[in-house]
């Protein structure tokens, strides 16, 4: 899910 | 992972490190901050709340588990380790921080991208973090006299923000539908409190002279 990327961030 | 992506997650970890060193070997949290200590814990607990459900990769999940130890673990010795919690300026540390989670709390409630239970927790966690460091800064300016640890420890937390808006600049550029404004505004504003510690911290490194803050 691409909108989701920012939840591989820490 | 580009490269400010993992600059900023190193200098994340360096900043813990040095904080560890100077409460672990030297057995000391002077100038330190237990209410910031304690909201960054409550920062991870609640953001890292997917830590066995989604796996993203081993790095991602050692990180975590990294920071969720460290972070309880500066609590545990400042709160409970007798020689550390001596040291402790407890009364210069009097910044309310219930005052700052309450708002961040009703804040993610109200904006969120998805109104469940795992969504509002890490919005609270984002908000959170951007003001966590707010009664570090308070402690530093009150009790005036920072040794170096204590300013290293700080300088990286900031370094770490800075680069992170960097890896955002970056990812918004190479990654397709990479729109992020929770994150990018509480990054900023976080970024920005650092902004007057920054200046003081480099001014001090260049004039090779011991930091120290105005009242």
């Amino acid at each position: 899910d691409t909108d989701r990327n920012v939840k591989d961030e820490l | 992972m580009n490269a400010f992506r993992l600059a900023g997650d190193m200098t994340h970890l360096i900043s813990v490190l040095v904080l560890l060193l100077k409460i672990h070997t030297i057995k000391s949290c002077a100038g330190i901050s237990l209410k910031t200590q304690e909201l960054y814990a409550l920062v991870f607990a609640t953001r890292y709340l997917d830590i066995f459900t989604d796996f993203i990769s081993l790095y991602n999940t050692v990180m975590k588990l990294i920071f969720l130890g460290s972070s309880f673990s500066i609590v545990w010795y400042m709160r409970r380790h007798k020689l550390v919690q001596r040291s402790y300026d407890k009364d210069h540390d009097t910044f309310r921080h219930q005052l700052l989670v309450l708002p961040c709390l009703i804040l993610a409630l109200l904006i969120h991208e998805q109104f469940t239970f795992k969504e509002v927790m890490w919005t609270f966690s984002i908000y959170l973090e951007a003001v966590a460091i707010l009664p570090q800064l308070v402690l530093l300016q009150r009790t005036r006299n920072i040794d170096n640890l204590t300013g290293q420890y700080v300088f990286f937390l900031g370094a770490y923000r800075s680069l992170y808006i960097l890896n955002w600049i970056y990812r918004y550029f190479t990654e397709p539908h990479y729109v992020h404004w929770i994150t990018w505004i509480s990054g900023l504003v976080q970024t920005l409190l650092y902004a007057d510690f920054f200046y003081y911290y480099i001014s001090s490194w260049k004039n090779n002279v011991k930091l120290t803050l105005p009242a």
